[in-house]
């Protein structure tokens, strides 16, 4: 059974896309078989994981109106246990659509559910709001993973995606728990990084991740070659960063 | 009469609420009388300009709910020329609830037509989102801002983006026109800020801003305490392009 995990912020480039990418692919060198839906219209993380998406004839757009299965529309990556759901720009219109539908919450959840036995772990990485996207990751994952971006404003969202966390706990998916904070970008000589760090750490003091995305700029190149940072620079800290991460998210799972 | 610009992208983090922050407090600093209104729930312009959102009896959600005038709800900031009309969290809500509501689109023009001609400049700062706030900033603009981080994913959403402004301007505001194009948080020791320079350079070459926000760490500090730019460190980079921007700005005014 498939652990499945949303990644999600309503504040924009927090890291939700990095994350997403590169905590699935560093499961995935450590054997661990993963699937990443990409539930952004921009398709962020489709783009970074070498789709190129004007050539997609089917989508997750297509599995969310039931003309497609998942199955139908997964796409292989570079790395052997990860695969990628993409998203094209119809997606846009999944949001006003659905509104009406039925099960409009449920689709995400109905839609992965013959796939669940196949893989270990499962990531949504979500749109920049807590609309009816985000709420159908929150719907049909086990837990949620939020990147901070360790600048001002991280937190002045937090309490409100805590709140939509906990209304979805309560009315449409019983099992979601927060997974855990993870800070990303963080940079030493600054003052300010330092401070969010200390923050959230007295907020949240058992849900920090204790692994630090520090900001790298290989990190923010690997896309534009469409490759996961570990293919693309494996000596990177963001690499480091990111195979540390996925050691310690493999660590929750032993002991629950 | 005011001059009414959306500063909208729907991708995250790109510099939305700083541009809309700093460049409406250096056209106050340049004596034209500016207002902010922050169309975003999370409220990231209201508290960058100092205002605390949990002390606040009224704001821009209850402008669109038809209950209070915009102003009633304006703010005056620490510069004499620069007001803003804050944003609280019920303003999550207003996406749902205009949905079937009268004049739905029109909720922020109509809000701001009895204020319009006490203004040089109206600034609109939007969700990381092409939803109904959005939309309904971009039925009320003259122009749209639109800025881009120096970053491999910049240009990814642009063409969503421009498609929904033509859509509105071709159904509920025909006088919406491209106001221009500014590079944010640019890094010239950086090879992918180069690239994406040239690259909307060559795709936009006659609405490319000449001005380019470089990345000033002094930008990320200033909202913590409340201030822009160009009150927190006048001497700092930020407070130089901003400064910069306002000025093309001004001039483009006079040209049309
Ligand atoms: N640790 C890091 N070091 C350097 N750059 C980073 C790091 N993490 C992310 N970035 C860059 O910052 C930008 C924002 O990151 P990303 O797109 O992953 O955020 P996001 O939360 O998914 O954004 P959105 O809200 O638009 O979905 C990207 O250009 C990315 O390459
Ligand atoms: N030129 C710059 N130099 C350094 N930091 C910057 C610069 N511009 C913006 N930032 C920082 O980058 C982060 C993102 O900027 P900002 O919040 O303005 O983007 P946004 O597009 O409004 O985000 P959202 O999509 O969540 O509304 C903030 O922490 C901000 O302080
Ligand atoms: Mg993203
Ligand atoms: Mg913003």
């Amino acid at each position: 059974m498939a652990k499945i995990i949303a990644i999600a912020n309503q504040k924009g480039g927090v890291g939700k896309t990095t994350t997403s990418i590169n905590l699935a692919a560093s499961l995935a060198v450590h054997s661990k078989k993963s699937l990443l839906v990409d539930l952004d219209p921009q398709g962020n993380s489709s783009t970074g994981l070498g789709i190129d998406r004007s050539q997609l004839t089917s989508s997750l757009y297509d599995v969310l109106a039931g003309v497609r299965s998942l199955i139908d529309v997964l796409n292989q990556t570079e790395l052997n246990d990860l695969f990628i759901v993409p998203s094209t720009k119809d997606l846009v219109g999944a949001e006003i659509e659905l509104v009406a539908a039925e099960r409009r919450e449920y689709r995400i959840k109905d839609a992965l559910a013959p796939v669940h036995d196949r893989y270990d772990y499962i990531f949504l990485d979500c749109p920049p709001s807590l609309g009816l996207l985000t709420v159908n990751a929150l719907t049909a994952a086990d837990s949620l993973l939020v990147p901070i971006q360790s600048e001002y404003y991280a937190l002045e969202g937090l309490s409100a995606l805590l709140e939509t966390m906990n209304l979805v706990q309560r009315r449409l998916n019983s099992k979601l728990h927060l997974e855990g904070i993870v800070i990303t970008m963080f940079d030493s000589r600054n003052r300010i990084s330092h401070q969010v760090v200390e923050e959230v750490r007295a907020h949240f003091p058992d849900k920090l991740f204790r692994t630090i995305i520090r900001r790298n700029v290989r990190l923010s190149e690997s896309p534009s070659y469409g490759k996961p940072i570990y293919l693309y620079d494996a000596n990177s800290t963001g690499s480091q960063d990111y195979l540390e991460l996925a050691k310690e998210l493999i660590g929750h799972g032993e002991v629950n």
